[in-house]
């Protein structure tokens, strides 16, 4: 029946942020940035917090337009519904905001019509979640979820404002350094500000902010005269036309060097994120190594790793592997490092995912007509590659995963199903950026990332143990 | 199985999903769901959006869920964890 706190803050209370989308569809970036800075500072006027704008991808809070799916596993759904979302406080993509490019963002005060919505009002409630709150059943409250434009001299509400100095503490006030005692209207008038409009007298005195957090490094004084946020320039006097001056390009952006801090989420890597170097000719060591892809084919395991891969059968690991994949798959491309990921299919086809293609083989024999590209397969044009793909006993539907998104697939069909990408955190404890992922005979879903695996738990949809078992032990007798 | 006196198409069932009133991996799992468990979620999202709370699909409620608004959930991943991380999974 109030707000509601996600767990996650941000270590320090001075942040950082930049429009990364130069050229919103339709949209002045000028006065895009002005009303993203309007929206940040509702709360900071509430909060010790301070923003600062740069023109860099390493700022704490990124804001883009996107439309329709954007590679983060919730797409938008054009004009509609959906306006926008925002990622709590982390690492990676922790604390951006996502506005949907096809809504009609109006930059200014709301307009009678009731078309179009308030980028000022959005942006303040999105940028609640980049701090760290969830969503208030308040009605009134910013951080409501249904769409609420905003009165021009808004000021947040109560329900907000206790939130976000729970989070980070209450701005210091002129008042607070004088000593307080009754304040006695002949006596006293004008010898300090009225109290804030919004704290009614009866309104109990704000919960004393939490234990401090380590001291911020005292911002570092400005190497030249802090500019005030930018504003529109006055419309001009004269009624011929003057080419006006592009607002000035923020700060370049000189990444802080600030110490790590102590207790961050567990990081998300980035999405992307880049293949280590692959050591040429040089086979890989059988109990100390990551694997590339794992499938289940004839009933044995076969687990891949660079140009190399091992069989598991009944008796374990045979002898005499890991061999050439190429000695057993033909036609594979010359240049091949690696495979991404492999599967069986109900057909028994087994199924090759290389960089941004597939192949399908009979057996040990490339199908006519392949390799294809993944958008073939519905996939969108932006994927470089698949991470991990399986046919998932507990359905018998076929999942391709990579990054932060997982697909179902409709082996009838040939093509992902309508209704994904979907956000990896459904399959509860396996994070981000898997290797590979298969289906034992044990009837099992086992997860891999480097040299760790997790056994999942496919009725609660979550692993079995957060903590993640060696894979070589387990596998490979090591 | 008789025939719910409930009926909640596939886009209502997909919202409540997406903001935390059903769990999300039923979404995966395809686990089943009772008439009362859809008439609980649209109570909570009718308390949620401050209409008559009736456990129906009726015209307010439809009208809510027409209404723009921020795609991040209502019910936090942990509550939904805590709310159906003990239910009993029926096969």
């Amino acid at each position: 029946k109030r707000y509601s706190l996600q767990g996650n803050v941000w270590p320090t209370t001075n942040l950082t942020w930049s429009l990364r989308t130069m050229e919103p569809r339709d949209l002045d970036p000028g006065m895009v940035r002005y009303q993203l800075d309007r929206a940040l500072r509702i709360w900071s006027d509430n909060s010790r917090l301070t923003f600062r704008e740069v023109n860099s991808d390493r700022a704490d809070i990124l804001v883009y337009f996107h439309r329709l799916y954007h590679g983060d596993g919730f797409p938008f759904d054009g004009r509609g519904q959906i306006l926008a979302h925002a990622f709590f406080p982390g690492e990676g993509r922790g604390g951006d905001a996502h506005f949907d490019e096809d809504e009609i963002w109006l930059l200014g005060e709301e307009d009678a019509s009731g078309q179009g919505t308030s980028l000022f009002a959005v942006a303040a409630h999105e940028f609640g979640h980049s701090l760290g709150l969830q969503h208030s059943s308040v009605k009134g409250a910013l951080m409501y979820p249904w769409y609420q434009g905003l009165s021009p001299n808004y000021k947040l509400p109560d329900d907000d404002r206790v939130a976000i100095q729970q989070l980070y503490g209450a701005k210091e006030r002129l008042w607070a350094k004088i000593p307080t005692y009754p304040y006695d209207r002949d006596r006293d008038r004008g010898a300090w500000p009225t109290p804030h409009p919004t704290a009614p007298p009866t309104q109990p005195p704000p919960p004393p902010p939490p234990p401090t957090p380590p001291p911020t490094p005292p911002p570092t004084p400005p190497t030249r005269p802090t500019r005030p946020p930018w504003r529109p320039p006055k419309p001009p006097k004269h009624d011929k036309p003057r080419h006006r001056q592009p607002p000035p390009p923020p700060p370049t952006y000189r990444p802080r060097t600030r110490p790590p801090p102590p207790t961050l989420p567990p990081p998300r890597p980035s999405p992307a994120e880049p293949r280590t170097e692959r050591p040429q000719e040089v086979k890989p060591d059988t109990c100390n190594t990551n694997y590339d892809a794992i499938s289940v084919i004839r009933r044995e395991v076969f687990i891949f790793k660079d140009k190399y891969f091992w069989r598991i059968g009944d008796r374990g690991l045979e002898e005499g592997y890991p061999a050439e994949i190429q000695r057993f798959w033909y036609s594979l491309p010359r240049n091949f490092t690696h495979v991404d990921a492999v599967y069986e299919r109900l057909d028994k086809k087994i199924v090759f995912f290389i960089g941004r293609q597939y192949f399908v083989y009979d057996a040990n024999t490339l199908m006519h007509g392949y390799p294809r590209p993944l958008t073939d397969l519905g996939l969108p044009e932006t994927l470089d590659r698949v991470d991990a793909a399986m046919v998932w006993g507990h359905n018998k539907k076929t999942y391709f995963y990579s990054g932060t998104m997982y697909w179902r697939f409709d082996e009838d069909v040939g093509k992902v199903e309508l209704d994904y990408p979907r956000d990896m955190s459904m399959w509860r404890g396996v994070g981000y950026n898997v290797d590979a992922v298969f289906q034992w005979k044990d009837g099992k879903t086992y997860f891999f990332k480097g040299k760790g695996f997790w056994k999942f738990n496919d009725q609660y949809m979550r692993v079995e143990s957060e903590k993640p078992m060696q894979s070589s032990v387990f596998w490979m007798g090591c | 199985a008789p025939r719910s006196h409930l009926y909640v198409d596939d886009r209502v069932q997909n919202y409540l999903m997406r903001y935390g009133y059903l769990p999300q991996s039923d979404k995966e799992t395809g686990n089943l769901r009772t008439e009362e468990q859809l008439r609980d979620a649209l109570r909570e999202l009718q308390r949620y959006g401050h209409i008559p709370v009736t456990g129906e699909l009726d015209e307010e409620t439809r009208r809510l869920l027409q209404r723009p608004r921020c795609a991040v959930a209502d019910v936090p991943y942990r509550e939904q964890t805590l709310r159906w991380g003990r239910r009993k999974h029926r096969h």
